[in-house]
């Protein structure tokens, strides 16, 4: 379960407070997850006392933007701090598609990765088993295209155009993996859209944990 | 007691080096307290007390299946405010209060009911969440009976204790701050959050 309470001095009507919180919710808790399963509990409250001075009345206004980035800022930490204390978990793995033909697409090939238990136990196992992200994307229901389908760990390029990059160094890939954190970025190459996602890995400690904690 | 406690986990090879130092935020305040919900020994219930004036927000899990305390969050967060009303938070860790059947929504009443009477508010403006154990009532006299302790030590510096009550199988309290400079002064924004498992949110 995730449980969220934030709260803020700022002066702000109840509607505009759920108007900036509502479109802030894509790009940080729904942009999260560890083990693809969701409670029945996920609650977010966010209270805004009205106590420091400027009233926030334009959404369009400076005030406004510049509330809402510092906002957006602490909900993206807090997400990725629950992803930190994914049951488990030992590696942080950020998950960047780009070149999508739509957001749907996007969000379904990232979180189609992220969720992904041969992606995810092979970051636990450092393995930079690229192959897993190619079967991830086209189970995911988007389009893609095989020899369009650009794969990186970090900022090195594993796969492209159907084909394992010849020349990559599987001993540099291999060092990435012992990171704590992970970039894995996917480019379907077909068009503008893109989605960032954040997971954890899959380690034998999620069992433990899991079959112990009877909740 | 001792025996009664399970281990605690270790701490995430990935947590934050410590938890952040959080502004206190006007008008709100913060107390935690034992309740023994499902464990002894350990804080398990947060109350924040808000005072009137105060605008809320809030998004929850799209889940068919969602506990009684979010369905009753959310019609709460539709009502019109009673002028001049305060607000309040009510968390427990231990139990989810969820799929019990009517149980949950009794429970719900129960806990926000003593929380209005004990701060003087109205019980539709006392929200309350659950986390922990599915399917088993949640024993909410146990909550009720910590309202007065909770009350009594209401503080506005207590956020962090707060973070720490609502944990279950978390390995450290999640909190996060940012502040906006304006001509008045700060805009200040504390944060805290729980979460580790059972963890891909459908929020809206």
């Amino acid at each position: 379960t995730m449980l969220v309470y934030i709260f803020t001095d700022a002066k702000i009507s109840a509607a505009n407070l759920q108007k900036i919180v509502s479109r802030n919710i894509g790009g940080s808790f729904n942009a999260i997850t560890v083990d693809s399963d969701t409670s029945t509990s996920d609650s977010l409250l966010v209270v805004a006392t009205g106590r420091a001075g400027t009233e926030i009345r334009d959404l369009r206004s400076k005030l406004s933007k510049e509330f809402e980035a510092a906002l957006s800022d602490v909900m993206l930490d807090l997400a990725k701090q629950v992803v930190r204390d994914g049951e488990g978990a030992s590696k942080f793995i950020e998950v960047r598609v780009t070149g999508a033909e739509s957001d749907v697409d996007a969000a379904k090939v990232a979180f189609a990765i992220a969720n992904s238990p041969l992606v995810k136990t092979a970051c636990a196992g450092e393995d930079a088993n690229w192959g897993r992200v190619v079967a991830a994307v086209g189970k995911s229901g988007a389009k893609a295209d095989r020899d369009l389908l650009k794969i990186g760990f970090g900022d090195m390029v594993l796969a492209e155009k159907g084909w394992r990059v010849p020349d990559y160094s599987e001993a540099a890939a291999s060092a990435y993996m012992k990171n704590k954190e992970l970039v894995i970025s996917v480019d379907l190459g077909l068009g503008k859209a893109a989605k960032t996602v954040w997971t954890c890995d899959l380690t034998h400690r999620y069992i433990d944990i899991n079959a112990d904690y009877r909740s | 007691v001792a025996a009664a406690v399970k281990k605690a986990h270790d701490v995430s090879p990935l947590a934050p080096a410590a938890f952040p130092a959080l502004p206190e935020i006007a008008g709100v305040s913060f107390a935690a307290t034992a309740a023994g919900v499902r464990y002894a020994g350990r804080t398990d219930v947060m109350l924040a007390s808000i005072a009137p004036g105060a605008a809320i927000a809030g998004a929850f899990t799209t889940s068919s299946t969602r506990s009684a305390c979010v369905l009753d969050c959310q019609a709460k967060l539709a009502m019109t405010v009673p002028e001049g009303a305060g607000a309040a938070i009510i968390v427990n860790s231990g139990n989810a209060n969820a799929f019990t059947g009517a149980q949950g929504q009794t429970s719900v009443d129960a806990v926000t009911g003593a929380v209005a009477e004990a701060l003087a508010i109205p019980a539709s403006r006392v929200f309350s969440s659950s986390t922990g154990v599915i399917g088993e009532p949640l024993p909410h006299e146990r909550i009720v009976e910590a309202i007065g302790a909770l009350k009594a030590g209401l503080a506005p510096a207590g956020i962090e204790a707060a973070a720490r009550a609502i944990m279950t199988t978390d390995t450290f309290p999640k909190g996060a701050t940012a502040e906006v400079a304006t001509p008045d002064g700060p805009i200040r924004i504390a944060g805290i959050a729980k979460g580790s498992g059972m963890i891909a949110p459908n929020m809206a």
